[in-house]
């Protein structure tokens, strides 16, 4: 089996073997353009057997094959984001311009003064629909965009209704009691304060 | 020096540190917070001489003043936000609201009809002003929330008047001639793609 914190570096490496556009890479380039070292790139492809050849590098096509179907992106997932604020509509816009393995197949809502607003492709339906839409739309994936006191219920719902992942921006840890799924924290003020650093260190005075 | 990919995981340490509210933590706990093995915990902190006794773990306080010096949170990092649309309003109201080390000392935007609205504690002011809200307010950060076909010449902007490092949400990859300053691209598809993977792996017949 391939570590978890392999699988999570994957996405970045298919980024940019989709970014490159030639046909073979090396490791070097790969971790520079992925963010990661080169000995950890060769290290993450070996887990499936993925070996370059000295000094040309590995075949980009077949390199990005073999990650979508670790990656099960070939079966393509399904979405939901329940809360369409401001953060939510932003993110539902944004995945339908940027072409992704992910699709948003829904957005839900609990104030009327939203629902049934066009945001992209969708229009924003009542929470009360949640079940409904995972079950008929065969949504795999929740992605929580609502303030933090609303957070824990919602996710209570989207384990209940069937999700296997779930993507939080709510700033509340959740808990969630079925192993078989996994919710990943986004905090944005994370990445913000690991640039803290770069900044710091040549302050101006 | 420390390696930066090391850097790079010390705002997860001090949240999961903060978190706790415990006097003393394992390496297992303190990766089981942030998200990392307990090896990749030990390898980082041994970088800077932290080194936990065994069986009992770190000083949780101590830990946290330390990652606090290294990462230069202490002076406070203050940034300006380049786009008062959607993703840029939610997210100077959420840094506003959680309690981190970067302030948002400013946000501007070119659309008459956003600017002088009331944003968290800030008010939306012209670009035109960018330059000189960077040198008052002393920032050092940058981050950009414009459609992808402004960011280039925001990040130019941004570069000339003197910050050190930028965010940026635009999906574009920004060209920077100046080595002293770090650009981070953040993709919020990536997320949703690694996540993809634990959806697929117990996909619903
Ligand atoms: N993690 C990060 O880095 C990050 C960045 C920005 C915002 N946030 C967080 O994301 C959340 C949303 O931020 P925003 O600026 O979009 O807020 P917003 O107020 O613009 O949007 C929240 C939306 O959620 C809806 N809502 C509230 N409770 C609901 C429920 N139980 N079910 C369904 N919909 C519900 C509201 O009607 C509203 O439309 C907040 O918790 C904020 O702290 C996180
Ligand atoms: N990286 C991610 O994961 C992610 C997620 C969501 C959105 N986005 C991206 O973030 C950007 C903003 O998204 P949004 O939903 O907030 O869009 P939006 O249209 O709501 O906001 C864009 C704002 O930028 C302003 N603007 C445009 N050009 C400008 C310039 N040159 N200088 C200053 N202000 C300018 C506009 O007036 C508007 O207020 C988009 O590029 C989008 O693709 C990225």
């Amino acid at each position: 089996r391939i570590p978890e914190t392999t699988i999570r570096r994957l996405p970045a490496y298919l980024r940019a073997l989709t970014l490159i556009g030639q046909d073979r890479i090396t490791s070097e380039a790969l971790g520079q353009l992925s963010g990661y070292s080169s000995e950890q790139v060769r290290k993450d492809l070996a887990y499936f057997g993925a070996f370059g050849t000295r000094g040309v590098g590995y075949d980009a096509q077949l390199l990005a094959q073999e990650i979508r179907r670790i990656l099960q992106l070939d079966h393509g997932v399904r979405a939901v984001v329940v809360g369409a604020g401001r953060l939510g509509t932003a993110l539902v816009r944004h995945t339908g311009e940027t072409s992704g393995d992910v699709v948003i197949a829904g957005v839900v809502d609990i104030d009327p003064a939203v629902i049934g607003r066009q945001v992209d492709h969708l229009r924003v339906e009542p929470l009360d629909a949640l079940e409904s839409i995972i079950r008929e739309r065969n949504i795999g994936m929740g992605i929580i965009t609502v303030p933090p006191q609303g957070a824990q219920a919602v996710c209570d719902r989207l384990v209940q209704a069937g999700v296997k992942a779930i993507l939080n921006f709510a700033p509340r840890a959740l808990v969630v009691n079925n192993p078989e799924v996994f919710v990943q924290q986004i905090d944005l003020t994370l990445e913000m304060q690991a640039l803290a650093y770069f900044v710091g260190s040549t302050e101006r005075t």
